[in-house]
Protein backbone atom coordinates (compact mmCIF):
# COMPACT_ATOMS: atom_id res chain seq x y z
CA UNK A 1 0.00 0.00 0.00
CA UNK A 2 1.72 3.43 -1.09
CA UNK A 3 1.95 5.76 2.15
CA UNK A 4 -0.20 8.70 0.72
CA UNK A 5 -2.90 8.46 -1.91
CA UNK A 6 -5.60 10.53 -2.76
CA UNK A 7 -8.11 10.07 -5.89
CA UNK A 8 -7.52 14.32 -6.27
CA UNK A 9 -4.40 13.40 -7.92
CA UNK A 10 -5.57 11.06 -10.77
CA UNK A 11 -8.35 12.79 -11.91
CA UNK A 12 -11.37 10.14 -9.82
CA UNK A 13 -12.96 13.35 -8.20
CA UNK A 14 -15.51 15.91 -9.23
CA UNK A 15 -15.73 19.31 -7.66
CA UNK A 16 -17.10 19.53 -4.47
CA UNK A 17 -20.82 19.88 -4.23
CA UNK A 18 -23.51 21.43 -1.76
CA UNK A 19 -26.50 19.02 -0.85
CA UNK A 20 -27.84 22.64 0.82
CA UNK A 21 -30.51 22.43 3.72
CA UNK A 22 -31.48 18.90 2.87
CA UNK A 23 -30.85 15.28 4.50
CA UNK A 24 -29.28 13.98 1.25
CA UNK A 25 -25.86 13.34 2.30
CA UNK A 26 -26.59 9.51 1.42
CA UNK A 27 -26.63 10.44 -2.01
CA UNK A 28 -23.91 12.72 -2.53
CA UNK A 29 -21.76 10.15 -0.94
CA UNK A 30 -23.01 7.10 -3.29
CA UNK A 31 -23.04 8.78 -6.34
CA UNK A 32 -19.03 10.33 -5.49
CA UNK A 33 -18.49 6.48 -5.47
CA UNK A 34 -19.73 5.58 -8.30
CA UNK A 35 -18.40 8.74 -10.40
CA UNK A 36 -14.96 7.68 -9.09
CA UNK A 37 -15.37 3.29 -9.91
CA UNK A 38 -17.07 5.33 -13.63
CA UNK A 39 -13.90 7.19 -14.45
CA UNK A 40 -11.63 3.71 -13.69
CA UNK A 41 -13.70 2.01 -15.78
CA UNK A 42 -14.06 4.05 -18.52
CA UNK A 43 -11.10 6.87 -18.19
CA UNK A 44 -13.65 9.60 -17.89
CA UNK A 45 -15.00 11.46 -15.13
CA UNK A 46 -18.65 12.34 -14.92
CA UNK A 47 -20.39 14.13 -12.39
CA UNK A 48 -23.77 12.02 -12.43
CA UNK A 49 -27.24 13.15 -10.55
CA UNK A 50 -27.92 13.04 -7.00
CA UNK A 51 -31.33 14.26 -7.33
CA UNK A 52 -32.31 11.12 -9.39
CA UNK A 53 -31.34 9.02 -6.37
CA UNK A 54 -33.47 11.67 -4.04
CA UNK A 55 -36.62 11.67 -6.13
CA UNK A 56 -36.65 8.13 -7.40
CA UNK A 57 -34.79 6.03 -4.85
CA UNK A 58 -37.26 4.91 -2.07
CA UNK A 59 -35.34 1.45 -1.94
CA UNK A 60 -36.03 -0.42 1.11
CA UNK A 61 -33.23 -2.17 3.15
CA UNK A 62 -35.37 -6.07 3.54
CA UNK A 63 -33.59 -6.61 7.02
CA UNK A 64 -34.75 -3.63 8.66
CA UNK A 65 -38.59 -2.15 8.72
CA UNK A 66 -38.36 1.38 7.96
CA UNK A 67 -34.99 1.70 7.07
CA UNK A 68 -35.81 2.76 2.93
CA UNK A 69 -34.11 6.07 1.49
CA UNK A 70 -36.16 8.93 1.37
CA UNK A 71 -34.94 11.98 -0.39
CA UNK A 72 -34.17 14.65 2.30
CA UNK A 73 -35.20 12.46 4.95
CA UNK A 74 -32.27 10.31 4.98
CA UNK A 75 -31.13 7.22 3.40
CA UNK A 76 -27.99 4.62 2.61
CA UNK A 77 -25.18 4.53 0.53
CA UNK A 78 -26.22 0.79 -0.31
CA UNK A 79 -29.66 0.86 -0.98
CA UNK A 80 -28.53 3.66 -3.44
CA UNK A 81 -26.42 1.32 -4.85
CA UNK A 82 -29.21 -1.16 -5.33
CA UNK A 83 -31.79 1.21 -6.18
CA UNK A 84 -29.17 1.87 -9.26
CA UNK A 85 -28.40 -1.84 -9.81
CA UNK A 86 -32.09 -1.77 -10.62
CA UNK A 87 -32.27 1.24 -12.36
CA UNK A 88 -29.90 0.46 -14.98
CA UNK A 89 -27.39 3.40 -13.76
CA UNK A 90 -27.63 7.17 -12.94
CA UNK A 91 -28.24 10.29 -15.08
CA UNK A 92 -25.52 12.77 -15.62
CA UNK A 93 -26.00 15.97 -13.46
CA UNK A 94 -26.40 18.32 -16.26
CA UNK A 95 -29.44 16.09 -17.39
CA UNK A 96 -30.98 15.95 -14.03
CA UNK A 97 -29.71 18.46 -12.13
CA UNK A 98 -29.71 18.83 -7.88
CA UNK A 99 -32.62 20.93 -6.99
CA UNK A 100 -31.80 20.68 -3.07
CA UNK A 101 -35.37 19.25 -2.48
CA UNK A 102 -37.71 16.06 -2.25
CA UNK A 103 -40.93 17.36 -3.48
CA UNK A 104 -40.17 16.57 -7.45
CA UNK A 105 -41.94 13.63 -9.37
CA UNK A 106 -39.15 11.11 -10.82
CA UNK A 107 -37.86 12.34 -13.94
CA UNK A 108 -35.46 9.46 -14.75
CA UNK A 109 -34.89 8.81 -18.46
CA UNK A 110 -33.01 5.32 -18.81
CA UNK A 111 -32.20 6.74 -22.55
CA UNK A 112 -29.95 9.28 -20.59
CA UNK A 113 -27.82 6.62 -18.36
CA UNK A 114 -24.09 7.91 -17.83
CA UNK A 115 -23.26 5.51 -15.69
CA UNK A 116 -24.51 1.92 -14.31
CA UNK A 117 -23.63 -0.20 -11.54
CA UNK A 118 -22.14 -3.50 -11.97
CA UNK A 119 -21.62 -4.26 -8.17
CA UNK A 120 -20.88 -3.20 -4.67
CA UNK A 121 -20.07 -4.55 -1.48
CA UNK A 122 -19.37 -3.92 2.09
CA UNK A 123 -15.65 -3.33 3.85
CA UNK A 124 -14.42 -4.78 6.68
CA UNK A 125 -13.99 -2.87 9.94
CA UNK A 126 -10.27 -3.14 8.96
CA UNK A 127 -7.65 -0.35 8.42
CA UNK A 128 -5.71 -1.71 5.92
CA UNK A 129 -8.43 -3.37 4.32
CA UNK A 130 -10.29 -0.21 3.75
CA UNK A 131 -6.79 1.25 2.24
CA UNK A 132 -6.41 -1.51 0.12
CA UNK A 133 -10.42 -1.19 -1.54
CA UNK A 134 -9.79 2.02 -1.94
CA UNK A 135 -6.41 2.11 -3.61
CA UNK A 136 -7.81 -0.92 -5.95
CA UNK A 137 -11.10 0.25 -6.52
CA UNK A 138 -12.01 4.08 -5.93
CA UNK A 139 -13.22 6.25 -3.74
CA UNK A 140 -15.38 5.03 -1.27
CA UNK A 141 -19.06 5.41 0.61
CA UNK A 142 -18.37 5.79 4.20
CA UNK A 143 -20.52 7.09 7.48
CA UNK A 144 -19.19 9.25 10.02
CA UNK A 145 -20.52 10.55 13.15
CA UNK A 146 -20.57 14.79 12.33
CA UNK A 147 -20.64 16.04 15.55
CA UNK A 148 -17.47 17.94 15.08
CA UNK A 149 -18.16 18.86 12.48
CA UNK A 150 -19.82 21.65 12.64
CA UNK A 151 -17.82 23.51 13.79
CA UNK A 152 -14.57 22.26 12.14
CA UNK A 153 -12.53 24.89 9.79
CA UNK A 154 -9.42 22.93 9.55
CA UNK A 155 -5.95 20.56 10.70
CA UNK A 156 -6.31 17.03 11.23
CA UNK A 157 -9.64 15.89 13.28
CA UNK A 158 -9.08 13.63 16.24
CA UNK A 159 -11.32 13.98 19.32
CA UNK A 160 -10.42 12.63 22.03
CA UNK A 161 -14.35 11.40 22.66
CA UNK A 162 -16.29 11.26 19.64
CA UNK A 163 -19.36 8.50 19.34
CA UNK A 164 -19.48 5.85 16.99
CA UNK A 165 -23.05 6.32 16.02
CA UNK A 166 -23.08 7.00 12.72
CA UNK A 167 -25.41 10.25 11.15
CA UNK A 168 -23.81 11.36 8.03
CA UNK A 169 -22.51 9.72 4.63
CA UNK A 170 -19.35 11.58 3.21
CA UNK A 171 -17.07 9.86 0.59
CA UNK A 172 -13.08 8.57 1.26
CA UNK A 173 -11.14 9.73 -1.20
CA UNK A 174 -7.25 9.17 0.07
CA UNK A 175 -5.63 8.79 3.11
CA UNK A 176 -1.69 10.85 4.44
CA UNK A 177 0.64 9.22 6.78
CA UNK A 178 1.28 12.71 8.31
CA UNK A 179 -0.72 15.42 8.92
CA UNK A 180 1.00 17.64 11.40
CA UNK A 181 -1.33 18.44 14.66
CA UNK A 182 0.17 20.82 16.52
CA UNK A 183 -1.10 20.87 19.93
CA UNK A 184 0.91 17.19 20.56
CA UNK A 185 3.75 18.10 18.77
CA UNK A 186 3.10 14.64 16.41
CA UNK A 187 2.53 13.94 13.12
CA UNK A 188 -0.73 11.60 12.58
CA UNK A 189 -2.08 9.56 10.06
CA UNK A 190 -5.42 10.29 8.72
CA UNK A 191 -8.08 10.30 6.52
CA UNK A 192 -9.30 12.70 3.44
CA UNK A 193 -13.14 12.94 3.26
CA UNK A 194 -14.98 14.41 0.94
CA UNK A 195 -18.05 16.21 2.07
CA UNK A 196 -21.21 17.98 0.40
CA UNK A 197 -21.32 21.18 1.84
CA UNK A 198 -19.80 23.32 -0.59
CA UNK A 199 -16.14 24.50 -0.99
CA UNK A 200 -17.11 27.08 1.93
CA UNK A 201 -16.64 24.57 4.64
CA UNK A 202 -13.60 22.93 6.13
CA UNK A 203 -10.95 22.53 4.21
CA UNK A 204 -12.15 23.60 0.59
CA UNK A 205 -14.98 21.53 1.21
CA UNK A 206 -13.01 18.44 2.66
CA UNK A 207 -12.36 16.93 5.91
CA UNK A 208 -9.36 15.05 7.52
CA UNK A 209 -9.95 12.88 10.09
CA UNK A 210 -7.11 10.71 12.41
CA UNK A 211 -6.79 6.86 11.42
CA UNK A 212 -6.01 4.03 14.34
CA UNK A 213 -9.10 3.65 16.33
CA UNK A 214 -12.51 4.10 14.39
CA UNK A 215 -12.33 7.88 14.87
CA UNK A 216 -16.33 9.15 14.97
CA UNK A 217 -16.92 5.72 13.36
CA UNK A 218 -15.39 6.21 10.09
CA UNK A 219 -14.16 2.86 9.69
CA UNK A 220 -17.81 0.88 10.69
CA UNK A 221 -19.78 1.67 7.41
CA UNK A 222 -17.79 1.64 4.45
CA UNK A 223 -19.10 -0.06 0.77
CA UNK A 224 -17.53 0.26 -2.45
CA UNK A 225 -19.15 -0.10 -5.81
CA UNK A 226 -17.66 -1.07 -9.23
CA UNK A 227 -18.95 0.30 -12.45
CA UNK A 228 -20.16 -1.25 -15.93
CA UNK A 229 -18.69 0.23 -19.14
CA UNK A 230 -21.75 2.09 -20.56
CA UNK A 231 -21.77 3.58 -23.47
CA UNK A 232 -24.09 7.16 -22.47
CA UNK A 233 -26.75 7.92 -25.24
CA UNK B 1 -20.46 20.39 32.35
CA UNK B 2 -19.75 19.13 28.91
CA UNK B 3 -17.70 16.13 28.77
CA UNK B 4 -14.41 18.31 28.49
CA UNK B 5 -13.76 17.79 32.62
CA UNK B 6 -13.59 14.18 31.61
CA UNK B 7 -11.51 14.57 29.68
CA UNK B 8 -8.81 11.81 31.03
CA UNK B 9 -5.29 12.93 30.29
CA UNK B 10 -3.04 9.57 30.06
CA UNK B 11 0.13 11.08 31.32
CA UNK B 12 2.23 8.02 31.24
CA UNK B 13 1.81 8.20 27.05
CA UNK B 14 4.26 10.21 25.06
CA UNK B 15 1.88 12.57 24.17
CA UNK B 16 2.56 15.45 26.78
CA UNK B 17 -0.61 17.12 26.60
CA UNK B 18 0.19 21.31 27.35
CA UNK B 19 -1.52 22.65 29.95
CA UNK B 20 -3.08 26.44 28.72
CA UNK B 21 -4.21 28.54 30.52
CA UNK B 22 -8.04 28.78 29.26
CA UNK B 23 -9.11 32.05 31.90
CA UNK B 24 -7.38 35.40 31.84
CA UNK B 25 -5.81 37.18 34.50
CA UNK B 26 -8.84 39.19 34.80
CA UNK B 27 -11.17 36.37 35.92
CA UNK B 28 -14.14 35.10 34.96
CA UNK B 29 -16.28 38.17 34.97
CA UNK B 30 -14.03 39.65 32.32
CA UNK B 31 -13.60 36.29 30.65
CA UNK B 32 -17.56 36.65 29.94
CA UNK B 33 -17.55 40.18 29.68
CA UNK B 34 -14.71 39.46 26.76
CA UNK B 35 -16.97 36.43 25.64
CA UNK B 36 -20.19 38.64 25.02
CA UNK B 37 -18.30 41.42 23.24
CA UNK B 38 -16.69 38.83 21.15
CA UNK B 39 -19.70 37.11 20.37
CA UNK B 40 -21.62 40.66 18.83
CA UNK B 41 -18.54 41.83 16.96
CA UNK B 42 -17.93 38.04 15.78
CA UNK B 43 -21.78 37.43 14.69
CA UNK B 44 -21.54 40.39 12.87
CA UNK B 45 -18.47 39.29 10.90
CA UNK B 46 -20.41 35.67 10.40
CA UNK B 47 -23.58 37.60 8.77
CA UNK B 48 -21.45 39.86 5.91
CA UNK B 49 -19.32 36.51 5.25
CA UNK B 50 -22.07 34.02 4.74
CA UNK B 51 -24.46 36.60 3.30
CA UNK B 52 -26.88 36.04 6.30
CA UNK B 53 -30.19 37.66 6.98
CA UNK B 54 -32.99 37.19 9.28
CA UNK B 55 -36.72 38.20 8.60
CA UNK B 56 -37.50 39.75 11.82
CA UNK B 57 -35.52 41.13 15.34
CA UNK B 58 -36.69 38.55 17.17
CA UNK B 59 -35.49 35.69 14.93
CA UNK B 60 -32.22 37.69 14.78
CA UNK B 61 -32.03 37.93 18.33
CA UNK B 62 -32.53 34.38 18.78
CA UNK B 63 -29.61 33.39 16.39
CA UNK B 64 -27.37 35.23 17.88
CA UNK B 65 -28.02 33.65 21.23
CA UNK B 66 -27.66 30.28 19.36
CA UNK B 67 -24.30 31.80 17.48
CA UNK B 68 -22.93 32.59 21.21
CA UNK B 69 -23.85 29.17 22.08
CA UNK B 70 -22.06 27.68 18.91
CA UNK B 71 -19.00 29.80 20.54
CA UNK B 72 -18.80 28.16 23.24
CA UNK B 73 -19.73 24.86 21.72
CA UNK B 74 -15.88 25.18 19.35
CA UNK B 75 -14.19 26.25 21.77
CA UNK B 76 -14.83 22.81 23.98
CA UNK B 77 -14.51 21.19 20.98
CA UNK B 78 -11.25 22.59 20.61
CA UNK B 79 -10.50 21.57 23.62
CA UNK B 80 -11.16 18.08 22.95
CA UNK B 81 -10.33 18.15 19.54
CA UNK B 82 -6.84 20.05 19.59
CA UNK B 83 -5.68 18.71 16.57
CA UNK B 84 -7.80 20.43 14.28
CA UNK B 85 -9.12 23.82 13.82
CA UNK B 86 -12.59 24.41 15.15
CA UNK B 87 -14.68 28.17 15.75
CA UNK B 88 -17.26 29.90 13.16
CA UNK B 89 -18.73 28.19 10.06
CA UNK B 90 -21.89 28.61 8.47
CA UNK B 91 -23.57 26.65 10.11
CA UNK B 92 -22.66 28.55 13.76
CA UNK B 93 -26.52 30.27 13.93
CA UNK B 94 -28.28 26.58 13.97
CA UNK B 95 -28.52 24.21 17.07
CA UNK B 96 -27.26 20.78 16.70
CA UNK B 97 -30.57 19.27 15.91
CA UNK B 98 -31.28 22.11 13.64
CA UNK B 99 -27.76 20.91 11.76
CA UNK B 100 -28.11 17.31 12.32
CA UNK B 101 -31.96 17.41 10.49
CA UNK B 102 -30.83 19.52 7.80
CA UNK B 103 -27.29 18.79 6.79
CA UNK B 104 -26.48 15.38 7.56
CA UNK B 105 -29.05 12.30 6.30
CA UNK B 106 -27.81 9.04 6.75
CA UNK B 107 -30.30 6.88 7.93
CA UNK B 108 -29.00 5.79 11.92
CA UNK B 109 -28.50 1.80 11.07
CA UNK B 110 -26.27 -0.31 10.78
CA UNK B 111 -25.15 -1.95 6.98
CA UNK B 112 -27.87 -4.20 5.60
CA UNK B 113 -27.12 -7.57 6.56
CA UNK B 114 -26.99 -9.21 3.41
CA UNK B 115 -25.05 -6.89 1.40
CA UNK B 116 -21.63 -8.64 0.12
CA UNK B 117 -18.74 -8.73 1.56
CA UNK B 118 -15.65 -7.26 -0.18
CA UNK B 119 -12.80 -10.31 -0.93
CA UNK B 120 -10.12 -9.83 1.70
CA UNK B 121 -7.46 -7.58 -0.36
CA UNK B 122 -3.55 -8.13 -0.09
CA UNK B 123 -2.02 -5.50 1.71
CA UNK B 124 1.78 -6.00 2.08
CA UNK B 125 3.26 -4.99 -1.87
Amino acid sequence: LPEDFDWRDHGAVTGVKDQGSCGSCWSFSAVGALEGANYLSTGELVSLSEQQLVDCDHECDPEQYGACDSGCNGGLMTSAFEYTLKAGGLEREEDYPYTGNDRGPCKFDKTKIAASVSNFSVVSVDEDQIAANLVKHGPLAVGINAAFMQTYMGGVSCPYICFRSLDHGVLLVGYGAEGYAPIRFKNKPYWIIKNSWGANWGEDGYYRICRGRNVCGVDSMVSTVAALHTKSQ
Amino acid sequence: TYVVSAVVYDFNSDEDPLIRQVVPDGGVEQETDNHLLNAEHHFTLFKSKYGKTYATQEEHDYRMGVFKANLLRAKRNALLDPSAVHGVTKFSDLTPSEFRQQFLGLKPLKLPADAQKAPILPTDN
